[in-house]
């Protein structure tokens, strides 16, 4: 049965979809059997893996949303080999609508079920969420057992932690399971104090739920999403790379 | 009558925050009478400037899409002296629903009204809007007669450039009088080849629209966000401050 991870922050532009990529790419290498699903009606996720939105027939929109093909169908294999994904699609703008009036008692019911027929085929299902307060978000942590926060070590992003952390203990009401598995901090410029300060006041709060590992700001990884990779294949043997594998590994150590 | 600029990307962390705080700041600094609206639900340019989101009476939201108060009465005074700011409010999550199901003739043209009702007493509305995808930047999109569209200099970010320039041309025909007014391109390392080169492809797509000023990555915006001043009162003649007094000057010659 698949671990299914939502990575999750409504700050934007904290490394979500750059950390879902990368992350997933690292636990194929250690040998897990890997799934992301892109929950984003931008497709960024899509978009920098070189997918093409899934298009014409049926998106992931109708498969967890309609009547459409099982998501299994919409399965794309990516690199490195072993890596799979399902594209996004803007069609999925459609689901805001659709979610609010929803009665709130099933309204998760539906999509959560269809996204974890995947649970079997997988170890790994790391789910891509868009910023912002959107229902999006909360049915990607209604269908996930764990959450992954991306955190960028800057004072403004702050805002942002307490928001999601908030939202997270509310979810639990409809999701028992959902629990936080890290708090990942990302972009950080080792030359200036400011980010240090952030990353200790993190770590003071959250203590060990925050990953030792901390992404360094570095422009390999635009690079990579520039050649539509992760970056343990655009950089193999870099630094950056091996900063995401050891996320990996402290991920795999906390069951 | 003011000049009301959205300051949007649909890509999330690119500085619209950061860019709406210092420009309007720059402004104000060049003589200019402005005021800036947090019409993002998740109030970060109102936690940046240290006012508490308006609560218990009207909030932003009521005054907007209710029967509350005029935003008039909402304003506060913020630093540099002449800046003023009307709060955001989580209440603005209320607005998605009610938006998508107005009836589409009409869906904007209460809060556009509202907002338009400031414009006799500055020279200047910047409105804050969130990311993603979501009806609050259609609305921002509605109300305003101009577009700013910060966009940070990476790949992955190119993405959310060309769906926000196509909602602009959509809007249009709602609000004809809607323009692009700059992209502006914000933090650029200089170190790097990859944002070089970022910039080349914007500037060629788009042309004499992309300011010629480019904003560099610098943790002194962050720190400034901390202290929760403007750049061009956190540190005065700093080169970071300098970089949005050159964008002020640049749109007050684009008229
Ligand atoms: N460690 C890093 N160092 C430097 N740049 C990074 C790093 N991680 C991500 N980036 C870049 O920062 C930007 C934001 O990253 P990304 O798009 O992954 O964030 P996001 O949280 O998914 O954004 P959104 O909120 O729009 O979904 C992108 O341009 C990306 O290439
Ligand atoms: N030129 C810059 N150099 C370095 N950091 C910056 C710069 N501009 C903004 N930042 C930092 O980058 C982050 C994103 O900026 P900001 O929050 O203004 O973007 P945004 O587009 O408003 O994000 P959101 O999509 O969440 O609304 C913040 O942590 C901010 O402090
Ligand atoms: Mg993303
Ligand atoms: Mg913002």
């Amino acid at each position: 049965m698949a671990r299914i991870i939502a990575v999750i922050n409504h700050k934007g532009g904290v490394g979500k979809t750059t950390t879902a990529v990368n992350l997933a790419a690292a636990l194929v290498l250690a040998g897990k059997r890997v799934a992301l699903l892109d929950l984003d009606p931008r497709a960024d996720l899509t978009s920098y893996l070189g997918l093409v939105p899934a298009s014409g027939e049926d998106t992931i929109y109708e498969s967890l949303f309609g009547q459409g093909r099982p998501l299994q169908e919409l399965l794309r294999a990516t690199e490195p080999p072993g890596l799979f994904a399902v594209p996004g699609s803007t069609d999925l703008v459609g689901a805001e609508l659709l979610l609010m009036q929803a009665p709130a008692a099933r309204r998760f019911s539906g999509p959560t079920a269809r996204l974890r027929n995947l649970q079997e085929d997988f170890d790994f299902l790391l789910l891509d969420s868009p910023p912002g307060l959107q229902m999006l978000s909360l049915c990607a942590l209604s269908a996930a057992r764990e959450v992954i926060i991306p955190q960028q070590c800057s004072f403004l992003a702050l805002h942002g932690l307490r928001q999601i952390t908030e939202n997270i203990k509310r979810m639990r009401q409809v999701n028992s399971d959902l629990r936080l598995s890290g708090i990942l901090l990302t972009m950080q410029d080792r030359r200036t104090v400011h980010n240090r300060q952030v990353i200790e006041m993190v770590r003071q709060a959250f203590g060990q739920v925050v990953f030792r590992t901390v992404i360094p700001l570095s422009v390999r990884y635009q690079e990579a999403a520039a050649a539509g990779q992760p970056i343990c294949v655009y950089a193999p043997r870099a630094p950056q790379t091996e900063a995401y594998a050891a996320v990996a590994k402290e991920l795999l150590k906390r069951k």
